[in-house]
């Protein structure tokens, strides 16, 4: 008899513990990234995205970087 | 290149800062920026306003998403000058633009610069060295879940969807990574801030790197 958003906040949140599951599958040392429940985990990933991702690509131009000529032979 | 670089240490960085339901983090990316340019340049560490960008960088669609590109060209050509944080703070949804007298102090910005760093990442952080914190794009689609550690797979690069500020990096452990300064409040990642691996443009953290000059 929950309401309906409790429901779907549940739904997101066993959703987000199997992600978690995959996301933490691919760590192979202890210095890589974990993941798990947080302040997020109650929101399904389109939602996040619509809330939290609000950045659009962008276009630029390539770093001209220092061109490196060769040092001619020298006595 | 120092081994490890923070501009934390130096000072001119501002505490991370939450969004709320608000997606303009493209506004918070440049403020910071411009906030830590300002304290670089020997000003006070101040909070300006992410509200005055996001009502009134036309060019964008405020807390419906933007870009910092765009937010740094519109400040660029009008010479706006950011308010202090205090004098028109933020309330996480769009407003009306609000317009000061040009007696009025604020920070107006010199200029900027945009480069694809991709596969130049070592260059990348020499242009944070010499210039100050860095404003990125990066998929954080995988962020939502993100506890700590250093980010090195599940984002791509190409796929931009949310705006950041590089602070540093480390270079001293087996996995050399960037120090991300992101806007979802100090109880996400690593005190607000997220570990993301150095090399490999992951999460396309080298695609589109922009630096303030004020």
């Amino acid at each position: 008899t929950w309401p309906w958003s409790h429901r779907r906040e549940a739904a997101a949140l066993r959703e987000s513990l199997n992600r978690h599951r995959y996301l933490n599958s691919f760590s192979h040392d202890n210095s890589s990234a974990s993941y798990g429940l947080n302040q997020f985990s109650y929101l399904s990933p389109e939602e996040f995205k619509a809330l939290y991702l609000g950045s659009k690509p962008a276009w630029s131009p390539r770093y001209p970087a220092a061109e490196q000529k060769p040092i001619p032979n020298v006595s | 290149l120092p081994l490890r670089f923070d501009w934390r240490d130096k000072h001119v960085v501002n505490q991370v800062r939450n969004q709320k339901m608000c997606g303009g983090c493209w506004a918070f990316s440049v403020v910071t920026a411009i906030e830590s340019a300002c304290a670089i340049q020997g000003k006070p560490l101040d909070y300006l306003s992410v509200q005055q960008v996001i009502d009134c960088s036309f060019n964008n669609y405020g807390c419906s998403g933007g870009s910092p590109l765009s937010a740094l060209s519109w400040l660029n050509k009008t010479q706006v000058k950011l308010m202090e944080d205090s004098e028109y703070p933020f309330k996480a949804e769009n407003g009306l633009c609000r317009y000061f007298p040009q007696s009025q102090s604020g920070v107006s910005i010199k200029d900027f610069s945009a480069y694809d760093f991709s596969g130049q990442e070592d260059e990348m952080a020499k242009a944070l060295l010499n210039f100050g914190p860095l404003v990125v794009i990066v998929d954080a689609v995988s962020w939502q879940d993100y506890l700590g550690g250093i980010i090195q797979h599940h984002c791509s690069s190409g796929e931009a969807n949310h705006a950041v500020l590089i602070t540093g990096f480390d270079k001293t452990g087996n996995t050399p990574y960037w120090m991300v300064h992101n806007s979802w409040g100090n109880s996400w990642g690593i005190d607000g801030y997220a570990h993301v691996k150095m090399g490999g443009n992951v999460c396309g953290i080298a695609d589109s790197v922009s630096v303030v000059f004020v």
